[in-house]
């Protein structure tokens, strides 16, 4: 199973709807320094459960939301979507059947994150669940942030037990 | 259970050490299974000892190699369990050319071996941009506000080769 | 005491502003004395929004932000007070063409101001390289022995010319 | 006043008396990854005193002298020269008329760290005291080592109050 789609709308610096779509091999996004390209990893980490504020440089979850500049008022809300593409049928039941799962976040300022696959309102846990069964999840090793690579060698043996159970 | 993990395990450390050595050019490694108080939860020892090296802790080695072998063990990982995607935020940025180079010869086995794992990479490094397959640029033409745009391949290596 | 650290803290917060906006092109950033216990031994707050975007956390900033914010600071202390010394290692690892070569600029000027400060920094940066008054390699002919060389800086942008 | 010379000596990596000048402007390092630039940045910490080998990527500081290859035998001891000019004759009391100043510090196996300047046998205390009256040492801004230059930022405020100190 493949993410085919990343779309953020609202989204830290990301304040239009962007749509990045995911094609087969090596993609690459470059650009200069504090254009955007780091919120579009945590994005993907956001939208798969992270409940971990400080893990996406924020103080609180609403620091997610786009905030302003001086020429744009600030966002209510925020919301990423990732496209699964199924054509193998694959997928973990109860979603075995569809050619396509979408599973998005939103969060409204006041009013903390909804969840939703394919347009039906979930739990935080049930998105958590359903990517853990495809092997990946905001803290996995198919996700490295900015930083971060040098930590899977430094940290203790203990840490590193999460990659054997990925792998498992 | 328990039994399924140390399997695991033995797939994991084969190929952590074929991928070390391909990405060093030779030299060794090799994990370790330690024991904790649960059985199915044991910590993991990483030893390793690049070309010509004497075997040390993996806490001395440079930036660079550190970063090279923890490309090694993602890459172990991600051959025994392909993930829907892989997203690398600046993963290359404390390697020098020629290490790039290997790093996307990695990437390029992966995405085209029976995981066709797909890769979505973060780089400042002209090497990396010149391996993608597909390339996209961020920028903020209105200040504050990110916007994505699709680059074409063959007019960011004219620009590149212009900026030399 | 404390009056002579709060003429010292108010000379470091304007010229942290005045080397933010340079290597920032624009923008504002502050420095804000938060009182503690101990009225000699402040806490230091940073107050930094690039141009064009909000003023926000410093914790939001991207990683080539946060190096340059880190930069502007350290060449306000340094221009407060010369160290017999300046060694940076790899600083510029996340910096975008355009930032390192600001770097550079700032560290010339710190370099042939009355401060006079002598800087060795090591880079991957073939622009950091092409700035250095000296240039030394690092080497390992005899592999896990390393040997130090002075590298002629017209053969090193010969070099640099061939491989792109 | 300014340092004008490193020498290392069965530091690290660097098994061969290795002298390095340091001249005017910026001097700039290069090379592959693992040849060694890291461990001159170290070299200088720990001949200025740092005491923690762990912030030097060891267990503890006899991994600090060379270790040996598979072609070459490991070393028996380390050591560190620090030059120092003092044209200007500003150095501390009591070196304010010496013309040079040569710091130094030599770990042995077995028997631990000794330190010298000017070919005097001090402590460990005298060198630190020393670098910090002129407003440096191994945990000073002036020294930023692989990876850390965003903790600056990062830190908590009380951590950056280091840096009015050494300004002051
Ligand atoms: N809620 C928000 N609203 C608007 N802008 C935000 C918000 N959160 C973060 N930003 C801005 O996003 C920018 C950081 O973006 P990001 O970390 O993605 O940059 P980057 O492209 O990865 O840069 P680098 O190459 O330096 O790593 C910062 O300038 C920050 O101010
Ligand atoms: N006591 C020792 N004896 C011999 N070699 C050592 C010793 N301690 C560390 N090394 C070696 O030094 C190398 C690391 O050097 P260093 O960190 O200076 O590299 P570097 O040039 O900074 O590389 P990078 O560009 O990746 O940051 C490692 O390969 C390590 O094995
Ligand atoms: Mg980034
Ligand atoms: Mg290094």
């Amino acid at each position: 199973m493949h993410i085919t789609a990343i779309t953020l709308s609202g989204f830290k610096s990301f304040a239009e709807s962007t749509h990045l779509s995911v094609d087969r091999g090596l993609t690459v996004v470059i650009g200069p320094n504090g254009c955007g390209k780091s919120n579009i990893i945590e994005a993907v980490r956001w939208v798969m459960g992270e409940n971990s504020a400080k893990r996406l440089r924020g103080a609180e979850m609403e620091d997610v939301i786009f905030a302003g500049t001086r020429q744009r008022r600030r966002r209510q809300s925020a919301e990423v979507r990732l496209t699964l593409d199924n054509q193998a049928r694959r997928a973990p039941a109860p979603f075995q059947d569809v050619p396509e799962i979408v599973v998005s976040r939103r969060i409204e300022r006041g009013q903390g994150s909804t969840y939703q696959i394919n347009n039906q309102e979930v739990r935080a846990c049930d998105v958590q669940m359903l990517f853990a069964d495809l092997s990946i999840g905001s803290r996995s090793a198919s996700i490295i942030s900015q930083g971060e690579i040098a930590e899977l060698v430094e940290n203790k043996p203990d840490a590193r037990r999460l990659l054997l159970e990925e792998a498992a | 259970g328990r039994a399924r993990l140390r399997a695991t395990f033995k797939g994991m450390k084969v190929l952590f050490g074929e991928y070390f050595q391909r990405l060093f050019s030779g030299g060794e490694a090799n994990l370790v299974w330690i024991e904790t108080e649960d059985p199915i939860a044991p910590g993991i020892d990483i030893r390793a000892r690049p070309p010509g090296k004497a075997m040390q802790s993996v806490y001395l080695l440079s930036g660079g190699e550190k970063a090279l072998t923890a490309l090694a063990l993602i890459g172990a990982v991600l051959r025994l369990r392909p993930t829907p995607i892989c997203l690398l935020d600046e993963v290359d940025a404390a390697l020098d050319d020629a290490n790039v180079a290997r790093f996307c010869a990695l990437l390029a086995e992966l995405g085209t071996s029976a995981q066709e794992m797909r890769f979505v990479i973060i780089s400042h490094h002209r090497l990396s941009m010149a391996k993608a397959d597909h390339l996209f640029g961020v920028g903020m033409p209105e200040r504050g506000v990110s916007r994505l745009y699709a680059v074409d391949m063959l007019e960011a290596a004219e620009h590149i080769h212009q900026s030399n």
